[in-house]
């Protein structure tokens, strides 16, 4: 980058967002406005110090929920940073990730997708394609497909992220089963129920093996436990008494990662429910309520 | 549920514009 924020913009910028914090909104605009119109005396308007007193302006009026008036001051930071360090830098890109989220905010999702391919295009560029910014920048663009019910591009995205999460940060990293989750629900708006399925099994599997260890014919997740209780439901039937599986180690390996391992319990349930696997989708409910 | 878990995504902020 070769610029780094000067400590008394560091300083002001702090003294902003506490008062943006209280609800102080009417202290906290006109603090920045005065320092922008100090800095623009003091090195002009095409300034990086201009361009980051814009954005701390623009994140007090965000969190007014005024976007059109943050998408304003957004622009301008980013013809001046374009112009002061280059098309292909990282602050760059953040601006125009910025820019599109604040377009998404406002619905206008058809508009926030090129800025977010841009800002993708610049991360890719500088930190190469394998890197988690890079990642969440394909986050953002995804969701910005989905809401406009572009499902193969979602996908693409996801999978693009995945690869990334489990390539620079490990198997286990919280991110990776949150996407995979994120790229199952798209496969599910498309009707790819298999799909779906396995990356759930997945995320379950990973789950158990990190708290349990390897898988084998004794150590098994939780929804080969459910299969199996499907599968024997006729002969229990036939005994009349048969007793309710145990799954307690189940739900302490559950608590891992409480948030994403119970969804994906409450959505590979209701795959099993549509397929008529009611003794396995049982299984996995009664998992997921434990584990709320 | 999976309308939940939608719902939940949030498009996210890039905070490191204020540190360049």
């Amino acid at each position: 980058g070769g610029y780094e924020i000067p400590a008394r913009l560091q300083t002001l910028h702090n003294l902003v967002i506490q008062y943006a914090a209280q609800g102080r909104y009417e202290v906290a605009v006109p603090l920045c406005k005065q320092a922008l119109e100090d800095l623009e005396k003091t090195s002009g308007h095409d300034h990086p110090d201009v361009a980051t007193m814009l954005n701390i302006l623009a994140l007090v009026y965000r969190d007014q929920n005024k976007y059109k008036e943050a998408a304003h001051l957004l622009n301008d930071a980013l013809a001046i940073r374009e112009k002061t360090l280059g098309k292909d830098h990282c602050a760059v890109a953040a601006t125009l990730n910025n820019l599109a989220v604040l377009y998404g905010k406002r619905g206008k999702y058809k508009e926030a997708e090129p800025l977010c391919k841009r800002a993708l295009e610049i991360r890719e560029k500088v930190l190469g394609k394998y890197h988690p910014d890079v990642a969440k920048q394909l986050n953002n663009l995804a969701l910005l497909c989905q809401n406009q019910g572009k499902y193969e591009e979602v996908q693409d995205y996801y999978r693009r992220a995945v690869e990334i999460y489990e390539s620079c940060v490990g198997p286990d990293y919280p991110s990776v089963a949150k996407t995979k989750n994120n790229l199952a629900s798209c496969y599910l708006k498309q009707g790819k129920y298999k799909e779906a399925e396995a990356l759930y099994k997945e995320i379950l599997t990973r789950a158990h093996e990190r708290e349990f260890g390897s898988v084998n014919g004794e150590n098994k997740p939780i929804w080969m436990h459910a299969e199996e209780r499907e599968e024997s439901k006729d002969q229990r039937k036939e005994k009349d008494s048969a007793p309710y599986r145990e799954y307690g180690s189940w739900y302490k390996a559950c608590k891992v990662d409480s948030p994403t391992v119970n969804t994906t319990l409450k959505s590979l349930g209701a795959l099993y429910r549509r397929q008529g696997k009611l003794e396995a989708a049982e299984a996995l409910e009664a998992c997921a309520q434990k584990t709320r | 549920d999976q309308q939940n878990v939608n719902r939940q995504q949030q498009l996210e902020w890039d905070d490191s514009t204020l540190t360049y």
